[in-house]
Formats: C-alpha cells, sequence, structure tokens
C-alpha cells in the first residue's frame, strides 16, 4: 500500500527540504521502501542527499519532457531502501513550459502514477511558492505534510496554503488531505517559540505530530556533507526528532 | 540624488522581508526619506510594520492594475520619515496576469520612476523565487542588497542569482549592480557559520558588509507587535546591527 506526500508550504525556509530528507531517510531506516521527489529548481534535496553533479543530464525535468524514462532518472542513494529522482536548474524552465500544456497541473501525477506501488512511500519536495511545481507535487499526492516553522511570519502564511489546498481539493484532487504538520525550528529557550507552538496547536489540533524539530545546529551541518543527520551524526536531537516522526508517520 | 534598492535572494527564509523592515526603519531613524515596497504577495513586510488590515483595496496590485493612484496607496508607519507601499494576496494574481503584458518587467520600474525624487532610498522587498515579481523589482532597481543566511543551503542558491541578475543587466536594467551581501542569523557558537561566512566573504570580497546581522530573538519577535526593531528593542543586538548595516548603506 503505497503512499504519495507532497511536503509544502510557500513560506520560505521553514524546513522543507530538510524534512523530505530526513523523514524519507527515516524511513528508509525503518526498511520501508521510499523516493525522495525533488521538485525544486533549487535543488536542495538532492545535494542533501549527496547527489549534486552525479546524475547530469538524468533529472526530473528530462523525464517530465520525455527524453529520459523515469526509471533512468532514479539514482540510488547511500541508504538502501531509499531512492531520489534528483532535480536540476533546468526545473526553472519547466514553469513557465507547462502553461501552455494541457492538464498543467497533472503532469507529475502522471509520471508517479504508473510506478507508486514499487514504494510504500513517495515524498515530494516543493519550493517556496504556490506555482505550477507545487500545484503539480499536491495535484500527484495522496497528502500533504507541512512543516510550520516556529516563527511569527509563518503564522501568517497558513490560511493561504489551506485556501490553496482547498481549491486543488475541488477541482484537481478530490481525495488529498492533511497527513500532518510538523513543527521545525522549535527553540525551548524562547517564548516565540512557545507562543507559536501554542497558536499552532490550537487552530490544528491533533494533526500536529506529537515529534517537534529542534533547532540543531547537526541538521544544518550534514548538508554540508552530502547526508541525512542519521548518517551524519544519528546521537543527535534532530536525527533523534525526525526518527520519532517517521514513527509517527508509519503508525498513523 | 535617490536611490533605489531591491532586497533579493530566490532562498527562502534568509531574511529579506526582516533586512527590508529594519534597514528602512533605521535608515528614517536617520531622518532619511525612506519607501519600503511590499512586493511579496505573502505580505509579511506590511505586517511587519503593522499595517495588516489597514490598508484593504490600497495595495500596490490594485495600483499596478490601474485602480487607484500610487499616492493614495502609500501609508504612513510609526516612523515619520518612514512609508510602505503595502501589498495584499492579490499580488500572486499579478504574477498571472502580467504574462499576457507588453513590457511586463518594467511595470514596477514605471509605476516607481514618477516618484523616486521624492525619496532618499526606496526598498522593494521580494518572494523566495526569480520569477516575474522578483524580475520587475530587479529592473526597477538601481542596485541589489542580497541578504546571505549563514547556511549551507543558501550558498548553493548564489550562483543563481548572480546568473539572473547577469540576465537582467544584459537586456532590461543595464545598469543595476551590487549593492552589497549582508550576512544575517550569524551564530558565533557555531561552526557552520563561520564557515559560511568565510566562503562569502572570499566569493564576494569587498561587497560584504562589516555590518553582520546576528541570530536574535528579538528580530523575530518584533513583527508580532507589528513593529521594526528599533521600536521594539532598540538596545537589542539586532537592532543595532541594523543601524550599523544602515550607516554602511548610508556612507558607501
Ligand atoms: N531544525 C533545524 N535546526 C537547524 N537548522 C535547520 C533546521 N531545519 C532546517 N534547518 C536549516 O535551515 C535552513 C532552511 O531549511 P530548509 O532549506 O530545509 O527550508 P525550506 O523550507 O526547504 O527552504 P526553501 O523555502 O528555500 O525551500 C537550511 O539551511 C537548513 O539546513
Ligand atoms: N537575524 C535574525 N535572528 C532571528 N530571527 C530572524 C533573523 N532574521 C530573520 N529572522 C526570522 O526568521 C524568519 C525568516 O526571515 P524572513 O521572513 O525575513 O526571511 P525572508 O527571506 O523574507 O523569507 P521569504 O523567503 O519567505 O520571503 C522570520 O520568521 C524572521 O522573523
Ligand atoms: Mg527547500
Ligand atoms: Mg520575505
Amino acid at each position: 500500500m503505497s503512499k504519495i506526500i507532497a511536503v509544502a508550504n510557500q513560506k520560505g525556509g521553514v524546513g522543507k527540504t530538510t524534512t523530505v530528507v530526513n523523514l524519507g531517510a527515516s524511513l528508509a531506516a525503518a526498511e520501508r521502501q521510499t523516493l525522495i521527489v525533488d521538485f525544486d529548481p533549487q535543488s536542495n534535496a538532492t545535494s542533501g542527499l549527496g547527489q549534486r553533479g552525479n546524475h547530469t543530464g538524468r533529472s526530473v525535468y528530462r523525464v517530465l519532457g520525455g527524453h529520459l524514462p523515469l526509471e533512468e532518472a532514479i539514482l540510488q542513494t547511500e541508504l538502501p531502501f531509499l531512492k531520489l529522482l534528483p532535480a536540476e536548474r533546468d526545473l526553472t524552465g519547466a514553469e513557465i513550459e507547462l502553461i501552455q500544456v494541457e492538464g498543467r497541473e497533472s503532469v507529475l501525477k502522471a509520471m508517479l502514477d504508473p510506478i507508486r506501488n514499487t514504494y510504500d512511500y513517495i515524498l515530494i519536495d516543493t519550493p517556496p511558492s504556490l506555482g505550477l511545481l507545487t500545484l503539480n507535487g499536491l495535484v500527484a499526492s495522496d497528502s500533504v505534510l507541512v512543516p510550520l516553522q516556529c516563527e511569527y511570519y509563518a503564522l501568517e502564511g497558513v490560511t493561504e496554503l489551506l485556501s490553496t489546498l482547498d481549491r486543488v481539493r475541488s477541482s484537481l484532487n478530490p481525495n488529498i488531505e492533511i497527513e500532518g504538520v510538523v513543527l521545525t525550528m522549535y527553540d525551548d529557550r524562547t517564548n516565540l517559540s512557545r507562543m507559536v507552538m501554542e497558536e499552532i496547536r490550537k487552530f490544528f489540533g491533533d494533526k500536529v505530530y506529537e515529534a517537534v524539530i529542534p533547532r540543531n545546529v547537526k541538521l544544518g551541518e550534514a548538508p554540508s556533507y552530502g547526508k541525512p543527520a542519521i548518517l551524519y551524526d544519528i546521537r543527535s536531537k534532530g536525527a533523534e526528532a525526525y526518527l520519532a516522526l517517521a514513527r509517527e508517520v508509519m503508525h498513523k
């Protein structure tokens, strides 16, 4: 039984990529077959898994354009149960080219549906916007996992994200639901974090995961080594928090 | 002699809005006539200045569409020398509507040029993308100020931003230059911050401001009161850092 989850939030820098890379790695550590789809032209998930430059010409953009079969673009990562469909800068072109295409919001769905049953989980990283790339991610998915940074500006974007979700649900993907909300970069020394956490729990109720991701420098250092936190420093608070999140996602 | 500066970086959450709001407020504290243009549909700069909801129907989008004269949309803030051209969610529509328009990258420039000499500084906040809204910001400006977060993923986006700048310079705005690069969210307790700072100083040389913005919770708390840091807590390290940055920008 496979599940496709988009990780999305148009607010920038809230931990979308960090969540995709580390949740993906934690699911793979629990021997769930997992595919990460990097659908952000910044291609941070690709480099966070050490694959920047290893895949020239094998990118999700080239598959979308029909120049490459999907199987040839998918890369094996350091974790046996984790694969990656990498992105390159060329994905920026897709945002403009897709505008002219019939069914432009569903091209990613058409690409992933035939292979979905090969995986237990497919996680899609999206850019900080509500444009065509993110819409494709939402249409291709069974649910959306929302990272919410414990900061004031992050609260403001929530209603915009939910109204976009409603629009997607009423037209392109009637079944999409919220997989869950994960609090990120929580700093228990500040009132700000506590205040925002309370607001988010009040607003989302039991959709908020028990697992809270603390601000932890190891999560910032790991990508510079091209590794998820569980391979960089499995005893760190950041790695432990994402392992706990993976357990919650698996047992929902 | 007025100066229009776009604050831009497509990487999300690096401190663009925090820089626009606090640099703008610091320039105004030094009695420079300053206008902040919120050109991000998230409208965080508008709420960071306490103006969310105070300006219904008076937004930059309505001016772009010709429904409202520019002078009627500009709001006075709590600081005498600081004004704001606010954004609302409707600005998202501009990104799509502008595609059909002749000279679509220059509509903001056409709007600001007639009034530029009323101000010493005009600062433009942009969204985390290199789409039409950010392009309009770059075309309308004399220079671009780049906030760079002291994190690994932030380094990766630099070449993409510089190549976009080259493209803008070769076609739409031959005179645009880099005003400067400001390091943000610097945490002197981590090697990561020091490593990234060294890389950025090596890459950009004297374009990097002496003023380094530390990670400081007051900068995160201030927007929840709708105030820039100098009005929320002028003795905080965050407010002091932005006052120092303003001095450097003024005396460049
Ligand atoms: N819990 C954490 N503790 C410390 N640093 C973190 C944490 N989560 C993410 N980071 C760092 O913060 C920055 C922002 O995170 P990330 O890039 O994952 O966010 P994003 O939402 O994917 O950003 P974008 O909107 O640009 O796609 C990154 O440099 C990352 O390494
Ligand atoms: N120096 C700092 N210290 C502590 N918090 C900061 C600092 N600078 C910014 N912040 C906080 O970090 C978050 C990201 O900053 P900000 O929203 O200004 O970035 P941005 O680049 O404008 O994001 P976006 O890409 O979404 O437009 C905000 O919640 C802000 O309050
Ligand atoms: Mg990301
Ligand atoms: Mg912003």
